[in-house]
């Protein structure tokens, strides 16, 4: 554990709960990609089965059970408590152009042809490309609630600050994880105009911003 | 030993 890695664990828990929170208090998720949340509920479930069958650490556990916990609390929000507020006509991102090609890379690179080791790839392949349906429903409505880019800025932040981990680890301890750096790396690309976007409209005082 | 060395990241 090094200080890249716990400020992109607190980063990673605090845009969850600023989108739980949201929900919650405005009793809305308009303006949320439900199937983005459906993903990354997915992408905590098929990563974290190993609850099961290894023990690391208390952080470890708490956290990932902390995530699991928090990511259906806000699928449940958005499809059942709040589903009336839920914007589906904009949420229309066909998942299945995602979940196809990420299944189909999870059985051919992996590190053993194990049903653990596949659904923990998938679960990395996942993670990079589940924040798409949020970001296309922003285009397709051309605006986002300044709380959603908070939301946003967190997220990217998080996976910003695990490639700075990484390499922090590769030079202090030669740990290289392949697959989860290659996709945590294409991940973070996906977030860079966004971020752009976030500092020189949201940060500046216009509170919404809209994607080209 | 590829498996169990990635496993310590959320």
């Amino acid at each position: 554990m090094n200080i890249f890695r716990l400020a992109g664990d607190m980063s990673h828990l605090v845009a969850i709960l600023i989108l739980l929170l949201k929900i919650w208090r405005s009793r809305s998720c308009a303006g949320i990609s439900g199937k983005s949340q459906v993903l990354f509920a997915l992408v905590f479930t098929t990563r974290y089965l190993d609850l099961f069958t290894s023990f690391i650490s208390a952080y470890n556990t708490v956290m990932k059970v902390v995530f699991l916990a928090l990511s259906y609390a806000t699928v449940y929000l958005i499809y059942m408590r709040f589903r009336n507020s839920y914007d589906s006509e904009n949420d229309t991102f066909r998942v299945e152009f995602l979940l196809v090609p990420v299944i189909g890379l999870s059985f051919l690179e992996n590190y053993s042809f194990t049903p653990m080791e596949i659904l923990w790839t998938f679960s990395i392949f996942l993670e990079s490309v589940a924040i798409m349906p949020q970001l296309f429903m922003i285009t397709k409505t051309g605006e986002a609630e300044s709380i959603t880019n908070h939301y946003l800025f967190f997220l990217g932040l998080y996976r910003a600050l695990y490639i700075v981990n990484w390499v922090w680890r590769y030079h202090t301890e030669g740990f290289f994880d392949q697959i989860a750096v290659v996709s945590g790396v294409v991940q973070t690309i996906f977030y860079c105009d966004f971020f752009y976007l976030y500092v020189t409209r949201v940060l500046r005082g216009r509170g919404k911003m809209s994607l080209p | 030993d590829a498996e169990g060395k990635h496993k310590d990241e959320l």
